[in-house]
């Protein structure tokens, strides 16, 4: 409870330190589930093979955490203003959306409160109205060309559904106005019943 | 243009463009590579069929052919920085898989980071005029990431200076090498090492698998496409068995360890080093990850902000499904996914040529961390990427079911990565290994660096206790 005082939601330096407990703790409850198991007199390989949940939690904790520090740290670098708002809302948003879907780490960890989770989720509703205007302008940075995406509904015109019934058009299936398959097939199903 | 996204472009708080700048690595990267997709969308070989129409066959030989049109026209625009190599395929190529990828991706690589002078001066002219097609064998029927486990033998004869080498299972045939089925003519084989008795472990090979002239199977190479799989039609992943395969000593890969005509055995400074293009895939996969999620979240969010729907408040009309607070919580949290997955990507490629060429002079001492680190990457960004592309697909309602929203051929292209180069589950307890290590050595008092370095905070660490 006293780390979890430490954690300030709206703050990513500080949700960066959040992770980084935490991936601690969950690399120290691993080596613990082994040595637990150890101590049952089982084999290394058995208390590696018993212990393999606590160890894959480790790891993804423990890349989380790098994650979540490159991207902070890559904003931290940038020096226009408005892309630097728009990134650091982004990175926070990143950093809470991890807190609430792994919310029981943090809690059994001490890094977090109950109320402080609910302030984390109230943070993140607000993150994402204040991304809302800028939605469209932040997968429009990653200028993929309409040649590359290669999708209808990703046009960067926006024009969908022409373009949909045109695609639709040129199936194979459409060549014909019958297809044979009626004529082998159905046809004399519908004169035999 | 569509009124509602031409709404939202003049809405936005920021410049697009220095955005793009800073994902690109700076206004120079961003200019060369347009003008590399330029080159692509103007080359009137670029307009093909939509394979989406096609039969697998049919896939199959389309991405033969635009493979054989890249390598005519890099050479033709002189097109050799690997980065604008990778900007050039990727447009060329779009959601779908390069038929000769693998060639590019490990063969290559792998020869040179793993001939000796005499041996590279042999087979990467060979290799970059595509005399010779490779394609890196590893994986077997029975055997994937456990490569102590995997059968294949090369066993030395020192009478006529050659390995023999034999596929002595059924477990042991080669399987799912991209290319190996019809369009390679060499592997590069992975195969347990004997000489003078003695088994040394796994070793790299350079083994010919179809004649350079005919392109027929060679004596002793039973090899074949493996069918139909989720996704991947273009490429003809392969099997490949080997019967009594004789080839010449000088085709081990000897940078690292080297047998002697007399069959003497000098082993590597390190084992990883055999495997060292895995790691290679590993780091590139990371930055793959943050590139097929941009893509899925590029299409769910232009859509959602295109697709009208239902009702918020009566009587005012169907919104636009982005101002709905469901959709906004499945796709921001994905879009910044995306852009932190763009930047780890940069990261890991810095990281890789920063450590490769430590490595080059004799500096091993970061080996372990890169290993560890592109290993648990690879699985982190993999699983979290394929969950938010089939969230991207939902999120666009009944029309992400079709294949023209190019979302089904994204999710079935990258899915993949979660099994290759290294089952998910098996790369995480690699990292865990390297983390429990590191954890153990704080305890006993030793200072870590690196990015494990957090683990030398006492307040975690746990107190010995007798076993």
């Amino acid at each position: 409870s006293s780390r979890a005082t430490l954690v300030n939601g709206n703050n990513l330096q500080s949700l960066v330190e959040a992770y980084k407990l935490r991936a601690a703790w969950l690399v120290e409850q691993a080596a613990k589930s082994i040595q637990q198991e150890l101590q049952r007199s089982v084999s290394q390989e058995d208390a590696w093979n018993n212990s393999s949940i606590d160890l894959v939690r480790a790891s993804d904790a423990h890349c989380h955490y790098v994650v979540v520090k490159l991207f902070a740290a890559k904003v931290g670098e940038i020096e226009d203003p408005a892309v630097h708002s728009v990134l650091s809302t982004l990175a926070l948003l990143y950093a809470l959306q991890g807190i609430t879907q792994h919310s029981g780490d943090f809690l059994q960890a001490g890094l977090l409160s109950a109320p402080q989770l609910s302030q984390a989720s109230q943070t993140l509703k607000q993150l994402l109205v204040q991304l809302r205007p800028d939605a469209v302008a932040l997968v429009d940075a990653f200028d993929f060309r309409d040649e590359m995406l290669n999708s209808v509904l990703g046009r960067y015109d926006g024009n969908v559904y022409e373009h949909m019934f045109e695609w639709a058009r040129r199936s194979p299936l459409n060549k014909t106005e019958v297809h044979e398959s009626y004529h082998k097939y159905l046809k004399p199903l519908q004169a035999k019943l | 243009m569509n009124p509602d996204i031409s709404k939202e472009r003049e809405n936005a708080t920021f410049n697009v463009e220095k955005l793009t700048y800073i994902l690109d690595g700076g206004i120079e990267k961003t200019k060369r590579r347009r003008e590399i997709q330029s080159l692509v969308i103007s080359d009137p070989d670029f307009q093909s069929e939509d394979l989406n129409f096609l039969t697998r066959s049919e896939r199959y030989e389309a991405a033969v052919r635009k493979s054989a049109q890249m390598i005519v026209k890099l050479r033709k625009y002189g097109i050799s920085d690997p980065e604008e190599i990778y900007c050039y395929k990727r447009l060329y190529k779009g959601n779908s898989h390069e038929a000769m990828g693998l060639h590019f991706v490990m063969f290559l690589p792998t020869l040179y980071s793993q001939c000796n002078e005499e041996q590279l001066k042999k087979w990467a002219p060979l290799a970059e005029s595509t005399q010779a097609v490779g394609t890196y064998a590893q994986t077997e029927l029975g055997h994937g990431t456990h490569l102590r486990g995997l059968e294949t033998t090369a066993t030395y004869d020192p009478a006529t200076q050659e390995f023999v080498l034999n596929s002595p299972t059924v477990s042991s045939i080669k399987w799912w090498p991209g290319g190996l089925g019809k369009t390679s003519n060499h592997a590069i084989v992975l195969a347990q090492l004997y000489t003078q008795g003695k088994c040394h472990g796994l070793h790299a090979f350079i083994v010919p698998l179809r004649s350079m002239n005919t392109h027929m199977p060679l004596p002793g190479v039973v090899v074949g496409d493996i069918g139909p799989k989720f996704g991947f039609d273009e490429v003809d992943n392969g099997y490949l068995k080997l019967e009594n395969v004789r080839i010449p000593r000088n085709n081990m890969l000897m940078k690292y360890a080297k047998v002697d005509a007399d069959g003497t055995y000098t082993k590597p400074p390190r084992d990883k080093l055999t495997y060292g293009t895995m790691v290679f895939i590993r780091s590139m996969i990371v930055g793959e990850a943050g590139l097929a999620l941009s893509k899925a979240c590029t299409i769910a969010i232009r859509y959602s902000a295109v697709r009208r729907q239902s009702e918020i408040r009566p009587g005012e009309g169907e919104p636009q499904i982005l101002d709905y607070q469901t959709q906004q919580y499945k796709l921001f949290p994905l879009l910044a996914t995306a852009y932190a997955y763009n930047f780890v990507g940069q990261y890991m490629n810095q990281v890789y040529h920063r450590i490769t060429g430590d490595m080059s002079q004799g500096d091993f001492s970061e080996l372990p961390e890169l290993h560890a680190l592109s290993a648990g990457l690879k699985a982190f960004t993999t699983w979290t990427a394929s969950s938010g592309i089939e969230v991207c697909r939902m999120a666009c309602g009944g029309h992400g079911y079709s294949s023209c929203s190019a979302l089904p051929d994204i999710y079935v292209t990258f899915v993949p990565t979660c099994t290759y180069e290294g089952e998910n589950t098996v790369m995480m307890l690699q990292t865990a290994r390297f983390l429990i290590k590191s954890y153990r050595q704080a305890s006993a008092g030793h200072r870590l660096s690196g990015i494990v370095s957090y683990l030398n905070e006492s307040e975690f660490r746990l107190q010995p206790q007798t076993v």
